[in-house]
């Protein structure tokens, strides 16, 4: 099951925060329960599959655009603070909300809401999932932290093992030409000696023949 | 013995590698190896 | 200022879990604020350092080491669950707590608490810490994953540059040995020609030396 808690703020109640809680099963458009509770009291509401595709077709609106436009207003909280606004009038039960555009605002939506016979139930399982959550996050957050430190250590690593590998690299460059260096000067060496050495004889054969 | 010194003076260069017959990949590597620090 | 809520279960009513909020400035031994609450009704008291300092003496305990435990019983919550025990007179107000070990526990501190006129804003005031806290922890986890998305992006690069210089390496090894092959095995030639010169250049010498 999904479950999410926002603040909301009713038109009638401005300065009193509310909290609305929306649970689903699998996705929100197969229907939802929803509470809501000012910390002392608590309402809550079931709204079927059926009665989100009747909203949708009152509203010539597609389901899944529809069910989009629920998630932003009573899940997510989409969009600017005041996008969305919230009425309930408590005697009835009756809750409605609309989204405000600039200049217009039309009804997104409206269920009614039983009054819950035990407020204080709802509202510390409503406490406890809060809780719950702040705990899963804190959970994750350290998962998250050490993943990260150990990520770092990683890419320092081979960040480390490129450079190394980058003056190795260059100390093989050298390295090679200099001792290629010292192997090719001999063959030099031995080129010019034997040069010599043949420009002698063909100058002592000259001589020779010379003499002869 | 000096002969043989002589001979091998006259065959190699002072890294061990021949004057006289083409080097290959592994000869060439075992020479270099063998220069103990070219610098 | 420093805050934290917890769930705690009441000896006299182990099955309605309570909460237990902590809220301090600087550090929890300059004294805090205690807040309990069962979703219903709440009670609220203020704990100053010198009452902290007058309980550590009491228990013939080093004030920090006794902070400490404090800190375990009331904030971290610390240890198995049943490590520690809360009582509370809802009367009186009354509310202690006690640490208990394998086979004996001893008192850690006892405050008395004031029922609050209107519970739900306090009610209200925590549920909005703790969504707070959830929206807090959700951006830091985004943080963390995208700075987890980031090293991993980081890492591989460094990773790529680092195989990629270890092949360019071999590769300029194998190249410089190639080219240091064809030169040297040049001058080899010129050397092995030189020499069949020469011992040809030689042999005429001899003959003609002979011939004279």
């Amino acid at each position: 099951m999904e479950r999410k808690v926002s603040k909301i703020c009713l038109a009638s109640e401005p300065s009193v925060i509310h909290f609305l809680q929306v649970s689903w099963e699998k996705t929100l458009g197969s229907g939802f329960v929803i509470t809501l509770t000012d910390g002392h009291s608590a309402w809550t509401g079931t709204v079927s599959a059926s009665e989100i595709s009747q909203e949708a077709d009152d509203m010539a609106m597609e389901k899944e655009k529809y069910v989009d436009e629920l998630r932003k207003a009573l899940v997510s909280g989409a969009g600017p603070v005041d996008t969305y606004k919230f009425n309930f009038l408590k005697e009835s039960g009756h809750f409605s909300f609309e989204k405000c555009l600039k200049d217009v605002s039309f009804r997104l939506g409206s269920f009614n809401l039983e009054k819950v016979a035990s407020p204080a139930e709802v509202i510390r399982e409503l406490i406890c999932y809060c809780l719950d959550t702040v705990t899963e996050h804190q959970a994750k957050n350290e998962h998250l932290q050490k993943e990260n430190e150990r990520l770092l250590r990683d890419w320092k690593d081979a960040q480390g093992r490129f450079e190394k590998c980058v003056s190795a690299k260059e100390t093989l460059e050298t390295d090679l030409y200099e001792r290629f260096i010292l192997v090719l000067n001999e063959k030099k060496t031995k080129i010019r000696n034997l040069h010599k050495l043949l420009n002698e004889v063909q100058e002592l054969e000259k001589n020779t023949e010379h003499d002869r | 013995c000096p002969s043989t010194k002589q001979h091998f003076a006259c065959e190699y260069d002072c890294y061990g590698d021949s004057y006289f017959v083409d080097t290959d990949l592994s000869q060439l590597k075992e020479v270099f190896s063998g220069i103990k620090n070219s610098s």
